[in-house]
């Protein structure tokens, strides 16, 4: 299916945003690790992590987005997201990277990698999906 | 009198693109 429109970045990636665990602990975005992601999956009763692989990264309708293909769990779902060049996602063992680190760090102050094909996202399903 | 700025806090999973798959079958 066709991506949609790109996501605009929201506030919470601002370096010093407060982040609440599901166990209730609180973290700043820029101190969170892979950990996390997986122990508050664990506790949660509706979602559960899966891992992403970026398969392809591509231009997106606008100059400022791409589009960046994902092949999703187990089954290899592929699924497509458009998004800003500067939208992070948190690599599993790295952290957080986007398609253009240097702009993240210049409007978000979050340090980031550089998102490339073949790097394992987190992501988020739902649990007893049918 | 000056009220106490709450700071927000956001919940881990809104860090995380949703991409639960859709299931086509």
């Amino acid at each position: 299916s066709p991506p949609s429109s790109p996501v605009a970045l929201p506030p919470f990636f601002m370096r010093g945003s407060i982040i609440q665990l599901a166990d209730g602990e609180l973290k700043r975005v820029e101190d969170l690790k892979t950990e996390d992601f997986i122990q508050s999956a664990e506790i949660s009763s509706e979602l559960k992590i899966d891992s992403s692989t970026v398969e392809r990264i591509d231009n997106g309708q606008s100059p400022n987005a791409v589009v960046i293909q994902f092949s999703v769990g187990e089954l290899k779902a592929q699924v497509c997201v458009e998004v800003l060049l500067e939208y992070p996602f948190f690599v599993f063992g790295q952290g957080w990277s986007s398609c253009c680190p240097d702009r993240t760090t210049q409007l978000f102050e979050l340090s980031c990698a550089k998102l490339c094909v073949g790097d394992v996202c987190v992501s988020l399903t739902l649990r007893g999906l049918r | 009198n000056v009220e106490p700025r709450s700071v927000p806090v956001f919940p881990w999973h809104s860090l995380v693109p949703f991409l639960a798959p859709t299931q086509s079958d």
